[in-house]
């Protein structure tokens, strides 16, 4: 472990955090008995929050983390699975099953056939892998579909006019995550022997890329002071 | 499980 990649992980969690805190506020908004201005333009704009992207990242994590008991790598790593796999499952069943929750999802503008990014994926894991093996087919698929799980959701931030701070935070901490990710590859590819991973470096480099317009926005609105806007 | 096979990232 190193500070990179403990802070990638660190980052990761606090954007599962941010969803979780946004899913909160929604729902505890919508308890009152009278919509309180925050929770009126809650209720009455969508969330921005796209469920196909938190689908995407569901099977991300059903399908990378096969050897949760079976391959033993330390604590801190088996409760960060748990953590992953029962927020990203959970996230789904409240937009998808929570009466007050789907309320606030657009699923008019949550539109991408994420089917397009999962049959590829799969398809280019079956091709290009380290060992072609169920486990490791699966956790190469994992690596691929995460690369492009955020289309949907940076496509619905295009189409939503008033971006949220929740969301944009959410968006951001889920790509900075993958960037330091980055940089804990590269400290180990110089003190590791031995440790090349291509497959994994280059999906998550085109992982980072693809939040690269999106990083400039949101820095530009951070130091402009306005508000975060895609151009559409 | 040999360390090099096992993914030990999350």
């Amino acid at each position: 472990m190193n500070i990179f990649r403990l802070a990638g992980d660190m980052t990761h969690l606090m954007s599962v955090l941010v969803l979780l805190l946004k899913i909160h506020t929604i729902k505890s908004c919508a308890g009152k008995s009278y919509p309180c201005s925050l929770c009126f333009i809650l209720l009455e704009s969508s969330s921005g929050i796209s469920l196909k992207t938190q689908e995407l990242y569901a099977l991300v994590f059903a399908t990378r983390y096969l050897d949760i008991f079976t391959d033993f790598i330390s604590v801190y790593n088996t409760i960060m699975k748990l953590i992953f796999l029962g927020s990203s499952f959970s996230i789904v069943w409240y937009i998808r099953r929570h009466k007050i929750v789907r309320r606030s999802y657009d699923k008019d503008q949550d539109t991408f056939r994420h089917f397009f990014l999962v049959l590829p994926c799969l398809l280019l894991a079956l091709i290009i892998n380290e060992k072609f093996t169920f486990k490791e087919v699966l956790w190469t698929f994992s690596l691929y579909l995460e690369a492009v799980a955020i289309l949907p959701q940076l496509i619905l931030l295009q189409r939503t006019r008033n971006i949220d701070n929740l969301t944009g935070q959410y968006v951001f901490l889920l790509g900075a995550y993958r960037a330091l990710y980055i940089l804990n590859w590269i400290y180990r590819y110089f003190t590791e022997p031995h440790y090349v991973h291509w497959i994994t470096w280059i999906s998550g480099l085109v992982q980072t890329l693809l939040y690269a317009d999106f990083f400039y926005y949101y820095f530009s609105s951070l130091k402009n002071n306005v508000k975060l806007k895609l151009p559409a | 499980t040999d360390q090099e096979s096992a993914h030990d990232e999350l």
